[in-house]
């Protein structure tokens, strides 16, 4: 979940 | 979404339209860095591909969609174009990029969050991200004199990266489970790249000067 996170980013 | 995290993708598209323009307007690419577009859109491509299924927002999409197709603008105009390719700097511009991907490739097949296509392409585009600028630096450092716009291409990429740290900082204040060793490290390499280039910048732009990197 925690990578999930950071693919929110561009 | 943060006020940090929005200046940082707005002038991370104002760096790329910056260059864009100095390209259509001038008809020339001189000084620019063939390998670093080319590098930027394998970054784009691969840290994108799921574009197609995964929906986050409206924001994302559009701007993965916009740096996809004008950084293939911007290569397009190096490659094609009948009077910008001619001034392409193709004997100083001799980075190999395979002294980066190769690197790149391994580390993301060895450090990944998951062992998936999807997230080995992944975590490869933000280690290549890391060092794509290289090219484009040791370029300036060859041809010693930037011109104002390639200037302020490389500086507004360095800003564009100095906020996403501070975006980092207030999620990682703000979200309690908001933790990514691997972005933040391979962030912080980025943004280090810059500093040596930031520091002429700004000391060209104090004395209102054009930039000239030393030897």
């Amino acid at each position: 979940a925690a990578g999930e996170e950071v693919k929110d980013e561009l | 979404m943060n006020i940090f995290r929005v200046s940082a993708d707005i002038l991370h598209l104002l760096s790329i339209l910056v260059l864009l323009l100095k390209i259509h307007a001038t008809k020339s690419c001189a000084g620019i860095s063939l390998k670093t577009q080319e590098l930027y859109l394998a970054v784009f491509v691969t840290r994108y591909l799921d574009l197609f299924w995964n929906f986050h927002s409206l924001y994302n999409s559009v701007f993965k969609v916009v740096y996809i197709a004008t950084s293939s603008m911007i290569i397009w105009y190096m490659k094609r174009h009948r009077g910008v390719k001619q001034t392409y700097d193709k004997d100083h511009d001799t980075f190999r990029y395979l002294f980066l991907i190769v690197p790149c490739a391994v580390l993301a097949l060895i450090v990944n969050g998951r062992f998936s296509l999807f997230e080995i392409l992944w975590t490869f585009s933000i280690y290549l991200e890391a060092v794509a600028i290289l090219p484009q630096l040791v370029l300036l450092q060859r041809t010693k004199n930037v011109d104002n716009l390639t200037g302020n291409y490389v500086f507004l990429l360095g800003l564009y990266r100095a906020f996403y740290i501070l975006n980092w900082i207030y999620r990682y204040a703000t979200e309690p489970h908001y933790s990514a060793w691997i972005v933040w490290l391979s962030g912080l390499v980025q943004t280090g790249l810059y500093l040596d280039f930031f520091y002429y910048y700004l000391q060209a732009w104090k004395q209102s000067k054009k930039l000239q990197l030393p030897s």
